[in-house]
């Protein structure tokens, strides 16, 4: 189940429609200080179902959403989408037998989140339940954010124990 | 389940060990269960670079403790291996040397998890088999930019 | 008492606003009381790079955090300067340029703080007057062994 | 009020008696990760009276004695010396007529302290008075830890007030 591309729009510093087009298993994303990389995951884990603005380094949900720079307005809606290959099968349930299948979410000032699986309408539950098993998720320890690798192991032992019940 | 948990835990305990080995060269790292039943006994984790004695993790230096989060991090990987991994700068704190270990391991899980990683580094930018670059010609305003090795270190330098 | 808090609160934010924009050549940065008595207020920081808008400082990046933090803490020697300052791998999350600027401004620093840094990172090491180098050639034991700028670099890299 | 040299001897890896000459303003420490740099910085904080073993990355505050390698035996004290200039007189009080002035804090295993100011055993309150009014001190703004710096723009309002007044 590879990830083959990101769409983002609206989101934080990706103001206008982009798509980050995946291609191997190795992937180096770079660029200078505060251009955009963290962005990336934590559209990522967004349209996984995050639900804490707090763990998207915002105040509120609507802190995603493009707020404006020196040469732009600030828009009103955010939306990701990401585009697995599911040619192996991996993800169940309901959707085993499509090929790609996509999940978005967008977003409004109002702070209202719309779901999509591919392009159907649908609740945050349909989304986490589709990675359910697959050890992905908004908060998997498969996404190491910046400046946290340290406190996997710093962890209390009841938190590491929950880690290892997670991953079983 | 206890079946089910102890065997997780044994599972992560030999991969930890084996990557912990792999990325210091040597020492030893497991993971062990604290005081009292099974199903609640909390899990800590002893980590010991070559030649050193430690009692507790938390001595470590930066640098340890990234490599040796690293170790248990992808040991999860092996038993139930999620589909992509995401690593967001964990190499800031390694010296070239332990940047040369990581990224050696990180080509390794590859082979069976899709791997992004983000990076100001130069070494590990060079294993990169796909390198994507992000800009911001318009302040504030992010666009991908396709780059290859040599753009890529004058991308992440402007 | 409130005349002497307004007025350290003053000259730190002088300190900060001129800092940052050393740093990030432009943008602006500056303090803010919070709602109240003076007396009672809390500080808020206030950060924009150039050409951005941003509404928190939280949703800054991980370099652009690090730099504003520098910022900071060395507009605090101005207003009252420490006789000295320790610096450890503040420069770890800085791209190449950042790191530029980051190390022009502590040779500024040093030139009324005595200033002390550990870094992995080369161009940081090229601005010492000294360097010292520590080094565990006996497994779990350091020493001290003076280094130049090439044997730094050698021994960064062991 | 320049730092001349650090004396360490027992303290964390540094288990030999150890002197860290300082001869410039400017003075860049190097080395592979885990050989101690940042045990010298822990040493300064300690000597300055730290009293968290936490903040010092250990459970008890006898952690900072060396507790053995591969091919050292632990030992039963910890104790470490800074040597300051005092030419200009910043330092006040008592020892203003001093040219040197040092401060040194030995722990044996019983987690018992003692400080002394010039080799005369004092309190370890003598030792941070000794420090009031230079922005010194084991948790001031001059000494910034590994993986801390951020944390300073992301502190609480009431926070922030604090650092400020502690410069004033
Ligand atoms: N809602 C938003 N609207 C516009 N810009 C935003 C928004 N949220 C965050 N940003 C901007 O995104 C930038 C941070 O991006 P990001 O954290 O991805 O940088 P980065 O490339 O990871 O940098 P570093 O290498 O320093 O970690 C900040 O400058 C911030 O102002
Ligand atoms: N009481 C002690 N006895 C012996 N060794 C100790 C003691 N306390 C800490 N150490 C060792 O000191 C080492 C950490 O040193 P330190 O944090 O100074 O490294 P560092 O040079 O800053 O590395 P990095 O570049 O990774 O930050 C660890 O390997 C730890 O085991
Ligand atoms: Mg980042
Ligand atoms: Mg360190």
């Amino acid at each position: 189940m590879r990830l083959e591309k990101i769409k983002l729009s609206g989101f934080k510093s990706f103001v206008d429609p982009t798509t980050v087009h995946l291609t191997s298993n190795l992937i180096g994303i770079v660029g200078p200080n505060g251009c955009g990389k963290s962005n990336i995951i934590d559209a990522v884990r967004w349209v996984m179902g995050e639900s804490s603005a707090k763990h998207l380094r915002g105040g509120h949900m609507a802190d995603v959403i493009f707020n404006g720079s020196a040469t732009r307005q600030p828009v009103s809606h955010a939306s990701v989408e990401l585009f697995f290959d599911n040619n192996e099968g991996v993800l169940g349930g309901a959707y085993a037998q499509y090929s790609t299948i996509s999940v978005k979410r967008q977003l409004n000032r109002e702070g209202q989140s719309v779901y999509f699986l591919n392009n159907l309408r649908c609740r945050r539950r349909d989304i986490t339940d589709i990675f359910l098993g697959t050890g992905l998720g908004a908060r998997s320890y498969a996404i190491i954010e910046q400046g946290t690798i340290s406190r996997m192991v710093e962890s209390k032992p009841e938190e590491l124990r929950e880690h290892i019940e997670e991953a079983a | 389940t206890q079946v089910c948990f102890k065997a997780t835990f044994d599972a992560i305990n030999l991969g930890l060990q084996s990557k912990f080995e792999k990325l210091f060269e040597g020492g030893q790292a497991y993971l062990e269960l604290t005081e009292g039943d099974v199903l609640e006994a909390g899990v800590n984790i002893v980590a010991q670079p070559p030649g050193k004695k430690t009692r507790s993790i938390h001595l470590l230096s930066g640098g340890e403790k990234a490599l040796t989060a690293v170790a248990l991090v992808f040991s999860f990987f092996d038993l139930n291996p999620a589909p992509f991994c995401m690593l967001d700068e964990v190499d800031a704190p390694l010296d070239d040397t332990n940047v040369e270990r990581f990224s050696k391991l990180v080509e390794e899980m590859s082979e069976n998890v899709q791997l992004m990683f983000i990076s100001h580094n130069k070494v590990t930018m060079e294993i990169a088999k796909q390198l994507t670059g992000v800009t911001m010609m318009e302040s504030g305003v992010s666009r991908m930019v396709a780059v290859d090795i040599d753009e890529a270190i004058d991308l992440a330098e402007s």
